[in-house]
């Protein structure tokens, strides 16, 4: 455990309490995804499979159950408490154009053919893509709440950490995961362009618009 | 070896 690893996963945790906090506070999930929420939920489930085949630390497993509490909690929250409230015609992105590529590619790209180890990379890909119906809807509607901005960056900022993290244990450790790196590289690339808007906008107060 | 260590990062 480094600090951009720590920092990395309480950046994770931040995204998740801002998003419930959100959703409860308001009553409503307008503007959030509901199919990047399914898309998250599937990722944790596929990949934490393993918190029943191998023990890592307290910490490892700890954070696995919570990840996947709260992500079970969210879905509760879009698809049953709030329904109403959720935005679906604006939650147009087909996510077969998601499941589909990252399930072939966790065929033929991955560490080892095994039942576990394929589920644990298609998490991988998934989980890069996965945030990608989010940014479909903020570029349909052509804005976003200041707080979903927020769970956003957050978001965003905790696989940019990890891309630290792997950069250090890198040349600490000689420890590297070419499969989480680079699915780790793509998935924070995906973010540069919010990021961009976050830091020009949102963090001088205003609020998150595209350009017409 | 390498192949069998366990996934260690979230």
């Amino acid at each position: 455990m480094n600090i951009f690893r720590l920092m990395a996963d309480l950046a994770h945790v931040l995204a998740i309490v801002i998003l419930l906090h959100k959703i409860w506070k308001s009553r409503s999930c307008a503007g959030i995804s509901g199919k990047s929420q399914i898309l998250f939920a599937l990722v944790y489930f596929m990949r934490y499979l393993d918190i029943m085949t191998s023990y890592v630390s307290f910490y490892n497993s700890t954070m696995k159950l919570l990840f996947l509490g709260t992500s079970g909690a969210t879905l509760n929250l879009i698809y049953r408490k709030f329904k109403p409230s959720y935005d679906h015609n604006h939650d147009s992105f087909r996510i077969a154009y998601l499941l589909v590529p990252c399930a072939l590619l966790s065929l033929f790209l991955n560490h080892e053919f095994s039942v576990l180890e394929i589920l644990w990379t298609f998490s991988i890909y998934l989980e890069s893509v996965a945030i990608l119906p989010q940014l479909f809807m903020v570029a349909k509607t052509g804005e976003a709440e200041s707080i979903t901005s927020h769970y956003l960056f957050a978001l965003g900022s905790y696989r940019a950490l990890y891309v630290c993290n792997w950069v250090y244990r890198y040349i600490a450790e000689s420890h590297f995961d070419l499969i989480a790196i680079i699915a780790g590289l793509v998935q924070t690339i995906l973010y540069c362009d919010f990021f961009y808007l976050y830091i020009t906008k949102v963090l001088q107060n205003r609020k998150l618009q595209l350009p017409a | 070896d390498e192949e069998d260590q366990p996934h260690d990062e979230l």
